[in-house]
């Protein structure tokens, strides 16, 4: 699944 | 969180802090592309719609805040302030930013990770970031006098891309499954935007001379 952690850079 | 990336953070953050520096203390935007900075805005703004939906982690969110904030108030510096807006040099900070936003915004409707509203303007914002530089370096071209602090902001903000390159790399030898082609793509066309601003960059360095850019 998707995490949000997708994006998890600036 | 590596190195690299940890690296790219503070250098972006830095050439924000070297803008800012620059306009507030000089009073002076001479040979800022507001276009640039104004697309920055915009780039930011489209990024961080997540900012209060998805926390990731402090750093995250206390960052996203400064480059908003820094983003919006050098624009307003720029377009308000009755001082630094006397020496923003509109008649040479002529590119159409339109040109920029809307390919950058029809190739996000087509080529993104996901169909959804947030993703599409995530991924919008990584191709206009990509492109965002091109006013600033058609205005340093222009203008052709590239004073320090300008000079620096632009390669601070070359470099930071430059990191996170490295940051790609070392997280798609750790990290399984982290593939991310769109942004690793963009972010490779970003950098290379910077490559003769490099060139020129170094050489002025190397040579200890002012920075100058071919006509």
């Amino acid at each position: 699944a998707r995490s949000h952690r997708d994006h998890d850079e600036l | 969180m590596n190195i690299f990336r940890l690296a790219g953070d503070m250098t972006h953050l830095m050439s924000v802090i070297v803008l800012l520096l620059k306009i507030h203390t000089i009073k002076s935007c001479a040979g800022i592309s507001l276009k640039t900075q104004e697309l920055y805005a915009l780039v930011f703004a489209t990024r961080y719609l997540d900012i209060f939906t998805d926390f990731i982690s402090l750093y995250n969110t206390i960052m996203k805040l400064i480059f908003l904030a820094s983003s919006f108030s050098i624009v307003w510096y720029m377009r308000q302030h009755k001082i630094v807006r006397r020496s923003y040099d509109k008649d040479q900070d002529t590119f159409r930013h339109l040109f920029l936003i809307l390919p950058c915004l029809l190739l996000a409707l087509f080529i993104n990770e996901k169909f959804t509203f947030k993703e599409v303007m995530w991924t919008f914002s990584l191709f206009l970031e990509a492109v965002a530089i091109l006013p600033q370096l058609v205005l340093l071209q222009r203008t052709r006098n590239i004073d320090n602090l300008t000079g620096q902001y632009v390669f601070l903000l070359g470099a930071y891309r430059a990191l996170y390159i490295l940051n790609w790399i070392y997280r798609y030898f750790t990290e399984p499954h982290y593939v991310h082609w769109i942004t690793w793509i963009s972010g490779l066309v970003q950098t290379l935007l910077y490559a003769d601003f490099f060139y020129y960059y170094f050489n002025s360095w190397k040579n200890n001379v002012k920075l100058q850019l071919p006509a």
